[in-house]
């Protein structure tokens, strides 16, 4: 329910002063989602696989993540979709460790590096927060995740 | 120098000490509109002169607020439950990098648009143009990062806004005469294709036990996952294994009860 703290903090007329925020008294409360702007959302992609060939082909660093206990954008749906890039594997699919506990499961691609992170949900950070810096970390060097 | 050092964070209430920098602020977007975006830039409290400038949006649609990201996911802050301060987070990301919360597009958070007609028109594409125009202004007002390394990172519907944003970065680094330093994007549970994603969550979901067999053979069999409108049927189907055979789950964590 962390995002009820978030409405109760980010409402208050100090906060929103330090933060430089609110200047020009918006007519609404500061919410987490906009309902109207999700009920009115005018245009989305059917795929993005298009992009992600073309910035693979522009030779962009590319992870993709997955929490294994979300069922909103599960992580079957991310690895049926990311098969349809047909990518070659670089390094054959293993469990990846932090702190000596399996942080989840990995294969890196040429052009993409695909993890799970195991007992994440949707917002892997806030679940797993020490395997989600791990995650990041490798993001940064560029590097596979730790083996061991 | 004016404009950074009028975005420069004193301390938030309620905010224990840290070594690091913030600022927060709005950078306008579109004159015409009157749309400006709202962001929160906490730097790396190591070497925050080198480190790289991350950019982190969160998903919905409508849902980019720094309630997400930065205040329960990576950011260097956890808000407590009376939402009356803060509390440090051991996993912050900006032990690594300086992290830029961008609130997008116009309507969500403290981003505001002074056409109210567009909160009811913003798509995937106005949200691509216009964090791109955010990105140049910012930089503008933070010339330090004009030549650092820049990565993108979100989740969830921002599985569309990095990729787009991204594609949106590489197209105007081709035509500019000061490139942004695009290295890479990462993306965690990200919406991606809608046919697939589709396919991928019924089967998620019935294998690991959270609907029945039939269940499931009626969304395979009704269902037209091409489509973004599903028939009554599979929405009825839908409707079905949500309310009756999930159970009183939070479907984001699905060993986990929901919040009330």
């Amino acid at each position: 329910c962390t995002e009820k703290y978030a409405e109760a903090y980010y409402n208050r007329p100090d906060v929103q002063k330090a933060l430089h925020a609110n200047t020009t008294k918006i007519p609404y409360k500061w919410t987490a989602c906009s309902e109207e702007l999700n009920r009115n959302w005018n245009d989305t992609d059917v795929s993005i696989l298009p992009i992600y060939r073309e910035l693979i082909a522009a030779g962009l660093r590319i992870w993709v993540f997955s929490g294994d206990v979300d069922s909103v954008v599960p992580v079957t749906a991310t690895r049926y979709s990311l098969a349809q890039l047909k990518l070659s594997t670089k390094v054959p699919w293993y469990p990846w460790y932090v702190k000596r506990q399996v942080g989840g499961w990995t294969e890196v691609y040429e052009g993409l590096t695909f993890a799970t992170v195991r007992g994440a949900g949707h917002e892997v950070p806030l679940f797993k927060p020490r395997a989600a810096l791990q995650l990041f970390k490798s993001f940064l060097r560029g590097e596979p995740l730790p083996k061991s | 120098e004016e404009e950074e050092e009028a975005d420069r964070i004193l301390a938030l209430p309620g905010q224990p000490k840290v070594s690091f920098q913030q600022f927060s602020g709005y950078v306008t977007v579109n004159e015409a509109a009157g749309r400006a975006l709202f962001y929160w830039l906490t730097e790396s409290f190591q070497n925050p002169l080198s480190q790289p400038l991350v950019i982190w949006l969160n998903g919905g649609p409508g849902c980019s607020s720094v309630a997400y990201g930065a205040s329960e996911e990576i950011g260097p802050f956890r808000i407590n439950k009376s939402g009356s301060g803060l509390y440090l987070n051991k996993f912050s990301w900006n032990t690594v990098a300086n992290l830029l919360f961008l609130e997008t597009p116009a309507g969500v958070g403290f981003s505001y648009s002074n056409r109210s007609s567009d909160l009811l028109d913003t798509g995937d594409l106005r949200t691509a143009e216009d964090s791109l125009q955010f990105l140049i202004r910012w930089m503008d007002r933070f010339p330090r990062y004009k030549s650092r390394e820049v990565y993108l990172a979100g989740e969830s519907y921002a599985g569309h806004y990095v990729p787009q944003l991204a594609r949106a970065i590489v197209a105007y680094n081709a035509k500019s005469k000061h490139p942004i330093n695009l290295k890479g994007f990462m993306v965690g549970n990200a919406v991606t294709d809608n046919y697939y994603d589709n396919l991928g969550t019924v089967t998620y979901w019935w294998s690991h036990a959270m609907i029945s067999d039939r269940t499931y053979h009626q969304l395979i069999s009704t269902c037209d996952f091409t489509q973004q409108k599903e028939s009554n049927q599979c929405e009825t189907t839908y409707s079905y294994a949500m309310d009756q055979e999930f159970g009183n789950i939070d479907q984001y964590n699905i060993y986990a009860p929901p919040c009330n």
